[in-house]
């Protein structure tokens, strides 16, 4: 499913250069749930990004569902990423001036369904996070954990094959936090392939498969 | 130090209305140290963000060090804020145009402190969160558990009076987190008046005073 093969990534700030991804050599097989965990600034969103279409290695492959994605330009990323990856951000990225469900249908709006049909898909999805009753706020008048569950309900709703996960708990108390990671696991039960990043030790134990990254290195 | 009576706050989406904080009444003596824990969207930001002089309740009084603050105006209020509360936010909120080290030097600037006195405290309270070498990263140049920990930064490098901190630990690894609480826990011991809300039962444990939202009440 996901194959990197020796991965690097820089940085360039002024004078300093950040070997942000170094010599990543990974697979996913389809299906797979795996945990990401190390310390802050390892290079775990990094690796997410990339994995996600969002950047492009400085040099290494990588090869989705055996197709070369690296060399692909812009527009045919976007298309591969909207139709087969889910994303849950770290900082989130709702848009601000749409409504939590409006947040939720936009990636079946871009996949051209009609409003009738994804309506009542969004309206699911929000109602799994136990956000119903906050389907009209926008982001701003939403909690940060409502945020997140609402960026959640966003990444899954497309039932994608692919579903990156970046600290998907972070601002989450432990109730809610353990109700997510039940329905992303029911949903890697049905063949969703689940790689979620993650701090919290007991979210990370659960994975069938546990990485850790430690200054741009991965370690299994 | 801080005393709040039968706090109200509601906020209204279109017909909806929420009782984002209900009939809240709180003392916090100088020195304390106070977590805050409850379920997403239980008022835990709100509460916070009424105490720091962001928000005004609807009704209730607040009175700081002794002082009615409910009835400043804005820049009475701005001005009280600046000089004696640090804010760590769960959104972080940095400047996007500043670096990290100016980032942390804003509010000494606010003050009117000269830059070459301003610098090295900015650079100390970097250094503290092992941030000295990211000093000259831009926000969007750093991981999120670095943003926090500017915000961290940024928040301590005035050592005001009363420290209001937002799940300042929510993107961090174990060891990182610990080491933040650690420092803020010797600010305390030097006297600063400590409130913390958390998403972390391990570290709203070690604060002296718990306390517990739900539905936008408090208990203790
Ligand atoms: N755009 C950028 N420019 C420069 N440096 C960057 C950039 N993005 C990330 N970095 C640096 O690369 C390193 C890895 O960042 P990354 O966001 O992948 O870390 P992370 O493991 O997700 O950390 P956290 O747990 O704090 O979220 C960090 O040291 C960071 O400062
Ligand atoms: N500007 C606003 N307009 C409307 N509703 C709001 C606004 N800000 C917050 N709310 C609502 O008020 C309630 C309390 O929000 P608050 O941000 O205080 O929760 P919280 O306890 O900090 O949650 P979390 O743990 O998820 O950060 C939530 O249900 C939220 O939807
Ligand atoms: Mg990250
Ligand atoms: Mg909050």
């Amino acid at each position: 499913m996901i194959e990197l093969s020796h991965i690097h990534r820089n940085f360039q700030v002024g004078e300093q250069s950040v070997h942000a991804l170094d010599d990543v050599t990974l697979r996913i097989a389809a299906g797979e749930y795996v945990s990401i965990m190390g310390p802050s600034g390892s290079g775990k969103s990094t690796l997410l990004n990339l994995i996600g279409l969002l950047d492009r290695p400085d040099s290494g492959s990588y090869r989705l569902k055996g197709e070369d994605v690296t060399s692909l330009d812009d527009d045919r990323q976007a298309r591969v990423r909207n139709r087969e990856i889910g994303f849950v951000f770290q900082m989130f990225h709702l848009v601000p001036r749409l409504t939590a469900l409006e947040n939720v249908e936009l990636p079946l709006l871009l996949a051209g369904m009609a409003a009738t049909e994804r309506r009542p898909l969004a309206e699911q999805a929000l109602q799994s996070m136990q956000l119903d009753n906050r389907a009209h706020h926008k982001p701003e008048q939403l909690s940060g954990g409502q945020r997140q569950r609402v960026a959640i309900a966003r990444a899954i709703v497309t039932r994608p094959d692919v579903l990156l996960a970046d600290e998907p708990t972070g601002n989450l108390d432990h109730e809610s936090g353990r109700e997510v990671i039940h329905i992303l696991e029911r949903l890697n039960a049905d063949g969703l392939t689940l790689l979620m990043v993650t701090h919290d030790p007991e979210m990370g134990q659960r994975a069938r498969r546990k990485l850790l990254m430690r200054d741009g290195r991965m370690e299994e």
